[in-house]
């Protein structure tokens, strides 16, 4: 849910409470990765560093189930609906263009929510290995993972599983250069 | 008077990840 009335407040505070928008959707990925199988058998250490790399990759995917790229408006959770021109305001302009872009190509292979779940497992535990001590540990989680999303595809469409599943994975070097691009917009907080 | 902190993204999800797994130890 985002909380954002363009009509009665400040610049500021639309971008505050935008702002605090991503510190549920944040903690909510964090329990998303707890629950896929193998994430926690990975150190601690290992756990934090994918989470700190592959988050911000994993909310993309997640926030495409709120944008239309053909009206290009966004609906937050509270149902208030935003056309792209509005929030391009906020500052984040160039980083909505590129998401609904990917949202374009994302939702034109019609995946299905479970699909779509484990898909951002694979982008999770696909994210930039620099600080992780056991990457041997990660690559057999990511292996595991990209087998059991390639049967699943398999199995709901095989005739067109054989052009779905390599365009999926094609999605993963856009996410990142997504966050490579963009994971340093800036975000502003008021401390009371 | 209203202070205002400014943090980037990346900086702003690290710092929920590293509170999270701090407060389940």
């Amino acid at each position: 849910p985002c909380p954002v009335s363009v009509a009665s407040r400040s610049g500021q505070q639309i971008w505050e409470s935008f702002s605090q928008c991503f510190t549920p959707a944040v903690r909510e990925v964090v329990e998303f990765a707890k629950g896929i199988p193998g994430f926690q058998e990975l150190s601690q250490q290992d756990q934090v560093m994918l989470l700190k790399s592959g988050t911000f990759q994993v909310l993309m995917v997640r926030f495409c189930a709120l944008l239309n790229p053909e009206e290009r408006t966004v609906t937050f959770l509270n149902g208030q609906t935003y056309p792209q021109s509005t929030l391009r305001g906020l500052g984040m302009g160039t980083l909505l263009d590129a998401m609904f872009d990917f949202s374009e190509n994302l939702g034109a292979l019609r995946l299905e929510p479970d699909e779509i779940a484990l898909f951002m497992a694979v982008v999770l535990v696909s994210a930039d290995r620099s600080g992780i001590s056991d990457t041997a540990a990660v690559e057999q989680l990511q292996e595991g993972l990209i087998h059991a999303l390639r049967s699943l595809i398999h199995r709901r469409c095989p005739e067109q599983s054989a052009a779905i599943f390599p365009k999926l994975l094609l999605r993963l070097p856009d996410l990142r250069t997504l966050n490579n691009l963009h994971s340093d917009k800036l975000l502003a907080f008021r401390i009371d | 008077p209203k202070t205002h902190r400014v943090m980037t993204l990346a900086d702003h999800i690290s710092h929920i990840i590293t509170q999270d797994f701090a407060r389940n130890q």
